[in-house]
Formats: C-alpha cells, structure tokens, sequence
C-alpha cells in the first residue's frame, strides 16, 4: 500500500 | 465516492448530531461517557492535520471540519456547558489502557514512520477502541437511553457501511488500506452483541436495553 501521503476516506 | 461510503458517512453525521442534539435538548448528558468524546475529539483531530497537507475534495474538506467542530462542541456541553449533569462516577473506564497500546501499535505498525502518518495511523487504532467507555459504562449502569441507543446503533452503522464500502472499492478500483480495513473490522465486531440487543429490545418497544 503507498497510499501513505493521501487519506482520502475519513 | 461510492453509495456506502456516502451512506457510511452520513450515518457517522447521524449518530453524532443525535449525541449532541440529546445533550442540548435535554440539558443533560446523563449516561454519556465524557471519556468515549474525549477520545472520538483526539481521533479526529490526529487524523485530520491532512487538512492542512493536502486536499481532497470540497466534500471532504467540509466533513473533516464538521466532524471536528462537533466532537469539540459535544466535549464542551458535557464538560463545561452541562458538566453538573456528567456522571463521573460512572464513567471509570482508565483510558491509559487503550492509549498505551494504541500508541505503541501506532509506532510498530504504519505506512512510513513519520509524524503525520504515525498520528493518521494512531487515530485510526484509537477509532476502533474509543468507544469502549461508554459501553463499559452502559454495563456498569445496567441500561442506556434509548436515544443513546440510537446514538449507538448509527455509530454501528457507519462502520459496516464502511466495509461494504471497502469491499466495493476493493473489487472496483483494487484499493485496499490494510491498517483501515483490519481496524475497522475490529471496530464493527464490537458493536455486534450491542446491534443484536438493539434489534431485539430497543425496537421491539421496550425502549431501554442494558447490556449482560
């Protein structure tokens, strides 16, 4: 997973 | 953006505006664990310093600050506005246990080992666990309003929304955020016992439940 920069859900 | 994402939350928006309309209707937190909104306040506010990092959308830009803005102001009612009606006494939970190892698991475990990330990943363990006060108080009290219950049962709702969501969004866009989804699934599990109890007394008109 490298969606370390963008949490997109809250 | 998909169906149960939106649905998941507006049920979270749900259950938090029940809490805080309760409170400032009747003048009251009786039965609310303080502790339990200390810590959903912490979780939002560690999760969502990205506001200040990078945008997402309008949509949620606005739910982050809505959703900070009114944990904050449930804090204040039950703390300052209405704290002659807080039930300390039952409010014993000791926060330090779940803080510990969320904190501890929040350094062993993350997508990169930097402040903000250790803090995201922090608020998201914590999510999972802030509500045990206020269930342990329910326990300890042997019953709950049926408004806290509501309060409850939306909370519980948002969650399995979100699985459904991540499900979804794992077959349509391979999206998967193993820290997200294992806690979240975590978090549903323990709002189970209680959706069983809410479907069986609550709606069934006995209008309070206590849990065993």
């Amino acid at each position: 997973a490298d969606e370390a920069s963008a949490h997109d859900e809250l | 953006m998909n169906i149960f994402r939106l649905a998941g939350d507006m049920s979270h928006l749900v259950a938090i505006l029940i809490l805080l309309l309760k409170i400032w209707r009747s003048r009251s937190c009786a039965g609310i664990s303080g502790k339990s909104q200390v810590l959903f306040a912490l979780v939002f506010t560690t999760r969502y310093l990205d506001l200040f990092t990078s945008f997402i959308s309008a949509y949620n830009t606005v739910m982050k600050v809505v959703f900070l803005a009114l944990s904050y102001a449930t804090v204040y009612l039950i703390y300052m506005r209405f704290r002659n009606s807080y039930d300390s006494e039952n409010d014993t939970f000791r926060v330090e246990f779940l803080l510990v190892p969320v904190i501890g698991l929040s350094f062993l475990e993350n997508y990169s080992f930097t402040p903000m990330e250790i803090l995201w990943t922090f608020s998201i363990f914590l999510e999972s666990v802030a509500i045990m006060p206020q269930l342990f108080m329910i326990t300890k009290t042997g019953e709950a309003e049926s408004i806290t219950n509501h309060y409850l049962f939306f909370l519980g709702l948002y969650r399995a929304l979100y699985i459904v969501n991540w499900v979804w969004r794992y077959h349509t866009e391979g999206f998967f955020d193993q820290i997200a989804v294992v806690s979240g699934v975590v978090q549903t599990i323990f709002y189970c016992d209680f959706f069983y109890l809410y479907v069986t007394r609550v709606l069934r008109g006995r209008g309070k439940m206590s849990l065993p």
